[in-house]
């Protein structure tokens, strides 16, 4: 089970963009 | 062929669009105390691709919470200062009713564009971090 923390940074990471 | 850091000058959405944009914008924002500001945009755009996707309703909630709970709830977090009260209520009362809307962080995300494309995205551009990394 994810922490809220691990959550947040995940959908953080998921809305970056990829690199080029 | 233009280079990045003066695509980045053209608009916050430019800069947004380019991890090494996103990168420094970061760096400059932790410097000013705000670094909040460009996660929770993030965290907001982040929250509705997820809801796009095939998703387990559990983690949506989770989510919608973990971020209220993080940058909405405290009244003294640069996120929630500049968050208009209206806004904040509409986001309590979906978390309340269990109203997982794939909109429901949509105005405070756009409040908080507005402040950094009126505020911190044209200090960025004078900032020291900016003009030497160019």
């Amino acid at each position: 089970i994810d922490s809220e923390d691990d959550l947040l940074q995940e959908c953080i990471s998921s809305a970056m963009p990829k690199k080029k | 062929p233009t280079p990045p850091y003066l695509k980045w000058a053209e608009s916050l959405h430019s800069l947004l669009d380019d991890q090494d944009g996103i990168h420094l914008f970061r760096k400059f924002l932790k410097q000013e105390d705000c670094a909040d500001m460009l996660d929770f945009w993030f965290a907001c755009s982040g929250f509705r691709k997820l809801d796009a996707s095939e998703g387990n309703e559990e983690k949506k909630v989770k989510l919608a919470k973990a971020i209220y709970k993080k940058y909405i709830q405290d009244n003294n977090g640069i996120v929630s200062r500049q968050i208009k009260p209206a806004t904040k209520s509409f986001i309590r009362d979906c978390l309340m009713r269990l109203h997982i809307d794939p909109a429901m962080f949509d105005q405070a995300q756009t409040e908080i564009q507005s402040r950094m494309e009126e505020n911190t995205y044209p200090l960025f551009l004078k900032s020291d971090i900016y003009l030497e990394y160019t």
